[in-house]
């Protein structure tokens, strides 16, 4: 159940509308500092639904949004679809059949947020539900943070137990 | 339930102590249950040796060390229940060359049962990607995807940077 | 005293806003006292804005450049205020080249009036340095020093590795 | 006054006795994951005074003693001495007359402790006077840790604060 593709509109610093297609096995993402790689990571932990600011770096969820840059004012809404493949069939109903599920989130500086499954309208927790059935929801270490590596070995023995429980 | 649990930690263990040399090269690591409460509760503690080093507290690891041994650990929980993907952040960073090397082998493994995404600097990581993608900021601030092949790594990494 | 600390907050602030732009290629850097309290106690805020980029604050920033700031400030003091000697312990793990080849321009100038230590992982680095000091661990364990001479850089470096 | 020699005995991975030549300018320190360069940084800090064992990795302070490898066993005693240039002349009495001055640390595994200058022993509080009179014992912004350098930007206000007060 591979990334098949990311689509970001106006977050952080992908105020164009920007399409990443991913294969499977190694992806190497590369760029200069402060291009916008860690940015990628974000989007993704985002519209898994992750709901600290802090997480994201931010102080604020809306400092997801593109706030302005050279010359370019900033934006109203922020919005990330993820394109997952189900060619293996893991994905549950009512969405087996599909031969690839999207799912996006979107918020906008008022604060309100939409969720979609496949271009239509649904609630977070339909999209939370998607990702824990399919196992997504329950692996924190599958995304690792810039800077955070070495932490992971010094961890306090109920959060080493944390991750064992997590493969359990 | 505490048999799930059990087994888990078990199988996670057999499979660091099977990982751990395949990093460092030699050495040895496992996890370990503490003793002082119910195995539903209790914590789980990872003891590690560097070859030919003898057992010292994590902390005292150096930063490279760290960073492989949590390689070590992440690598195994990949193996036992492997994630459709995973994400990793310049996770070679701390890494020397040998090292890095070692541990490309073993992602390799990892990634013929899981998607990886990688984000690094280092030159050797990129060149066993399947794909390699880049971000650019030719307009400051404004992030761009362009797709890098492999002829031109090297110089594009270049323009890039 | 007051007078004293509100001075060298200006000198090290008149110093970021001219090493900032020679770090980041452009952009600015400076520190703002905060107005909270007296300026014996106030905290100092440091704001900076890469080039073409819009002001955010910190965390937003990626870890290149988080590191790269700090080098500046970094710098600052210590040109306002040399010590003796400095120490900095793969400060340039987080930089791309092109960041790594401004970093090194600024620290050419520090080492003028400071000893600089310089631990490093990375060649561009190494070819700068006035003395290379190799650590080995040919019994695993043991550490010892054996030093290194430029011609021998590529090579010893990969022996010792 | 920079550093011109450290000298180890027993300190962490350092079992040998290890002499450090520095020179003035920019001097790299090289070698493979784990071979002892962040631990040359830890005898700096240690033979400084550094009164955490945090600081230096460590949970106690005995730590730093050479704890056993390959077939080698444990060591009694850590030392560290330091050896500092005074040919700008700025070391203040009564050590002004000196070229160089060499401070050194021992710490004994029963935790008691000597300090020395020029070989001649004396207090703790000998040794931090030294270093405050020289400036050094006030630049904590003098020693970057591994992994530290990210973290001294996002310091709280009162935390740059400090730095601005070690430059006044
Ligand atoms: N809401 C936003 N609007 C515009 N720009 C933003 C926003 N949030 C973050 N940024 C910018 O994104 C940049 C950080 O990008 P990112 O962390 O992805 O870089 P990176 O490619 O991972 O770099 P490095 O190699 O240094 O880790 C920062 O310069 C930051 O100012
Ligand atoms: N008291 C001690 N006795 C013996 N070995 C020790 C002691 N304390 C630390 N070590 C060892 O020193 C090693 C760490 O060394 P250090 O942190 O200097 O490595 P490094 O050269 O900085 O590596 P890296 O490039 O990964 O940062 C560890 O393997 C650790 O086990
Ligand atoms: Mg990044
Ligand atoms: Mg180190």
């Amino acid at each position: 159940m591979h990334i098949k593709q990311i689509e970001l509109f106006g977050f952080k610093s992908f105020v164009d509308k920007a399409i990443v297609t991913f294969s499977t096995g190694i992806c190497a993402v590369v760029g200069p500092n402060g291009c916008g790689k860690s940015n990628l990571v974000d989007a993704v932990r985002w519209v898994l639904g992750e709901q600290s600011a802090k997480q994201l770096r931010g102080k604020l969820m809306e400092e997801v949004i593109f706030n302005g840059a050279n010359g370019r004012p900033s934006l109203n809404f922020a919005e990330v679809s993820l394109v997952l493949s189900n060619e293996d069939g893991k994905v549950p109903p009512p969405y087996h059949e599909y031969s690839e599920i999207m799912v996006t989130r979107r918020l906008f500086r008022s604060g309100d947020s939409e969720y979609y499954i496949n271009r239509t309208p649904c609630r977070r927790m339909d999209i939370s539900k998607l990702f824990m059935d399919t196992g997504i929801g329950h692996r924190h270490y599958a995304i690792i943070e810039q800077g955070k590596i070495s932490h992971v070995v010094e961890s306090k023995p109920e959060d080493i137990r944390a991750l064992i429980e997590e493969a359990a | 339930t505490r048999k799930r649990f059990l087994q888990t930690l078990e199988a996670v263990n057999r499979k660091l102590e099977e990982v751990f040399p395949l990093l460092f090269n030699g050495g040895s690591g496992h996890l370990q249950l503490l003793t002082d409460r119910d195995p539903l509760e209790a914590g789980v503690e990872i003891l590690v040796q560097p070859p030919g080093k003898r057992l010292t507290s994590m902390t005292l690891l150096s930063g490279g060390e760290k960073a492989l041994a949590a390689a070590a650990l992440l690598f195994s929980l990949y193996m036992i229940r492997p994630s459709p993907f995973c994400i990793l952040d310049e996770v070679d960073a701390p890494l020397d060359d040998a090292n890095i090397d070692r541990f490309i082998k073993v992602l390799k493994r990892i990634s013929l049962d899981s998607q990886v995404i990688l984000i690094t600097h280092n030159k050797r990581t990129m060149e066993t990607s399947d794909l390699l993608l880049g971000v650019t900021m030719e307009e400051p601030g404004i992030s761009k995807i362009i797709s890098v092949n492999f002829q031109g790594l090297s110089d594009t990494h270049e323009q890039m940077v």
